[in-house]
């Protein structure tokens, strides 16, 4: 039997909005630690994990460990039919083929439930290596989409490079180019202003654009957003979800040939 | 030019 009560139901609704265009079907894994998912798209370029610790609900009941597949077009029409006040509550009983959406109003005064079947999904899970990485970037969420959505524009992938002087992100197209700097800054006021440059080693990664666009779909989850990365590997694109997980999306970068 | 390398060649199927 598994029963989690989220107050602040929108937050599902904006995780199911920030990944479904990127992934069509995915397992969501459910543990005593929490709701979990992770899943690649099409292509295997790009991957998203999401965690939702059960500590962030108000109530969190799953009896035992239980993977849920799910369409995520559909479990978004689902979600949108709650309002953004209400309070969402996920069933499921164990080895069953269905879900229940439950959405309460705040005031109590109504509630719907949905229910939705399950599918089961072949999926590949990977192994993620906890790595050291060369640089990390926080900046302000907005200010990483409005980078990503204008360079879009002149060019199919940017370069993020980041050195002791800032993060800088180019492209180039049949139109031009463009280089966008973001420096170090610390706001005294606002934290979730500041663009913020941890640097062991300079490094610089080419990415699809197309991607980090998707990606930017998370941006209504957080006012900050961290860029994590190494030479050669992956980068991570993290939105810290409040008091509850985080989505991180990982992108293989682009090799010259 | 440049090509798209695939996540399955940095991390491993558990």
């Amino acid at each position: 039997m598994l029963e989690l009560r989220l107050v602040q139901g929108s937050l599902l609704k904006k995780v199911l909005d920030a990944i479904k265009d990127l992934v069509t079907d995915a397992n969501f894994d459910c543990s005593e630690s929490g709701f979990s998912l992770q899943a690649m798209d099409s292509s295997h370029v790009a991957l998203v994990a999401l965690l939702l610790r059960s500590d962030g609900f108000e109530h969190y009941r799953c009896d035992r460990n239980l993977s849920m597949g799910m369409n995520l077009t559909n479990m978004s029409k689902m979600l949108k039919c709650a309002g953004n006040d209400d309070i969402i509550t996920i069933k499921a009983d164990d080895g069953g083929d269905s879900v229940t959406f439950m959405f309460e109003s705040p005031s109590q005064d109504k509630v719907s439930d949905f229910e939705m079947k399950l599918m089961d999904i072949d999926s590949e899970h990977l192994g993620i290596p906890e790595t050291e990485y060369h640089a990390i970037v926080k900046m302000p969420s907005a200010e990483f989409a409005r980078i990503c959505r204008d360079l879009s524009t002149i060019g199919d992938t940017v370069v993020i490079s980041v050195s002791k002087d800032g993060v800088k992100f180019s492209t180039s197209g049949d139109i031009g180019s463009a280089n966008v700097v973001c420096r170090q800054n610390n706001s005294v006021d606002n934290k979730d202003n500041e663009t913020v440059i941890e640097m062991n080693e300079p490094v610089s990664l080419t990415f699809a654009l197309r991607y980090l666009n998707s990606f930017t779909k998370a941006t209504t989850l957080s006012n900050t957003v961290t860029l994590s990365m190494s030479k050669e590997l992956p980068v991570v694109v993290e939105y810290k979800i409040a008091e509850i997980g985080h989505i991180r999306f990982y992108l293989a970068p682009k090799i010259e040939d | 030019g440049s090509s798209q390398t695939s996540l399955r060649h940095y991390f491993v199927a558990t």
